[in-house]
This record gives C-alpha cells, structure tokens and sequence, in this order.
C-alpha cells in the first residue's frame, strides 16, 4: 500500500510540470524511502532523473515497493483539477491497475478524488554513476532561465564557456549574434541571488537550445539551479526539493 | 557542424 501526502498540491503539480514537455511515459518507483523516477525523451539526448524523499511528505508510508507508470499528460490534467493549496494524497495497492489521486481543502471541507489509469512503461532504467566533473555553478533559476529565453530566440545551439572569473554564454545566429557574461557575486542580503563559481578546469561547451528550454522549465520548483559541467561528460543541471530533486543531464554537442 | 550524442553513450542500462 502507498499512501504519499503532500501538504500542498502544488508541490506535486510543479515537479510534474517541470519535466512533463520533455518525457510522456515514465515509470514512478515508490518505495519506503521515496518516490523516484527516470525517464529519457524522444530523442534520447536529455535524461530526466526525480527523487523525492519522505521528508518532502507531509505523511508517507509505502510497505512494498511498487511501480507506477504514468503518463504524464493524463497526469496532468488530473493534477489541474486540485487547488494548489490543497492537500494531494496519492495512493495505490501494492499491484495497482490505478492510483488514486485525492485533493482535499480541509478549510471548505472538500474533497476530490480521481483515479488515473496506469500503464505498463517498458523503459531501461538507467545507471547515474557519480561523474566528474570540471565546474558547477550555482545560480539564480530566473537568472539562467531568462538567458536561455533570451539566447534562444537568435538560434539553436547555445556555447558555455567558463573560465575562473566568468561565465560566459554565447548564441550566434543567422539573424545576429547575443552574448551574456555573468560574474561570481555574493549576495549578503538576499544570498538566493548569489552566483558561485567553483572551477577546476575551464569549459567551452555547447548545448541544444531546445532541450535548455526544456531544463529551465524545472525553474518553478526552486529559485537556484546547480549546473555542473564536463567536457567528457553530460552536464548536471538540479533543482533540488526539500527533500530530492530534479535532475536533467545533457549531452554537449560535439563538433565533428 | 555540432553532432549531437544521444545520452545512451554515457549511461548504460541496468
């Protein structure tokens, strides 16, 4: 039996929504730690990773382990049917055809209850070993949401480059070309807006822009991005939860 | 021109 309770609705719609664009099916592993999915998209270039741990419950008990794939566009118009201030309880028997989703506004006294129908996901679960890496950054999610919007529009690939003191992004486009350069800055008062800098070796990568787009979608589940970056391996970009987070790990572009 | 690897040549499947 799992019984997974979130104290606000949103929570649950916000990581859904931050990763729901790029992946459709996705197999959700509940245990008695937590609930963690993986899923890869269409064009197996960004991988999604999701851990949420018990604490980010307001209530969780899960006696076996068990399996939930869902769609996420079905899950989503479920999801839309809440009032983000209400609670969202999912719940499932330990061989479910369904999980019941049910909202409650304890103020009002309402309660809603959907069942969404559950799939079988043929989909490989993926090995994440602990890579090195050359650079991580953290940063504002607004900060690097808005820059990948704004290099975006002038073209498809987006460059990386950081060196000790700079981060440099740079779009270079057949209508012209863009670049952003941000440097560390600690914020005393609102230390949410600090950027840090930790770099071992410089980078100079490029990135899809349409799967950056997809990453920065995650920016509503919290106001930092950690962006960790190799030229030998996919880049890390997390929102981390409370408890867990929302991994999206990128292959960089190669040039032939 | 950039080629773009799929994610599969870094992770393997367990």
């Amino acid at each position: 039996m799992l019984e997974a309770k979130f104290a606000e609705a949103s929570l649950f719609k916000r990581i859904i929504d931050g990763f729901k664009d790029c992946v459709s099916l996705v197999n959700f592993q509940c245990k008695e730690d937590g609930i963690i999915a993986q899923a890869v998209d269409d064009s197996r270039v960004l991988l999604v990773s999701l851990e949420i741990g018990v604490e980010a419950f307001q209530e969780y008990r899960c006696d076996h382990p068990v399996t939930l794939g869902m769609d996420l566009g079905s899950l989503s118009k479920i999801l839309r049917c809440g009032n983000n201030s209400d609670t969202l309880t999912l719940i499932a028997d330990d061989k479910p055809d369904s999980i019941l989703l049910l909202f409650e506004d304890t103020q009002r006294e309402r309660i809603a209850e959907y069942s969404l129908k559950l799939m079988d996901i043929d989909a490989d679960f993926l090995k994440i070993e602990d890579l090195q890496y050359d650079t991580t950054l953290m940063m504002p999610s607004t900060e690097f949401s808005k820059v990948v919007k704004d290099l975006s529009q002038l073209t498809d690939s987006i460059n990386i480059m950081v060196t000790k003191e700079t981060i440099k992004f740079v779009a270079e486009g057949e209508i012209g070309t863009g670049s952003v350069i941000l440097k560390p800055v600690m914020d005393m008062e609102k230390p949410a807006e600090s950027i840090k800098l930790e770099m071992d070796q410089p980078v100079d990568l490029t990135f899809g822009a349409k799967y950056l787009l997809d990453i920065v979608k995650g920016s509503a589940l919290s106001d930092r991005i950690g962006i960790r970056l190799s030229s030998e391996a996919p880049a890390l970009f997390q929102f981390d939860l409370s408890s867990g987070f929302l991994q999206f790990f990128l292959a960089p572009k190669f040039n032939d | 021109m950039a080629a773009q690897p799929t994610i599969s040549r870094f992770f393997k499947a367990v």
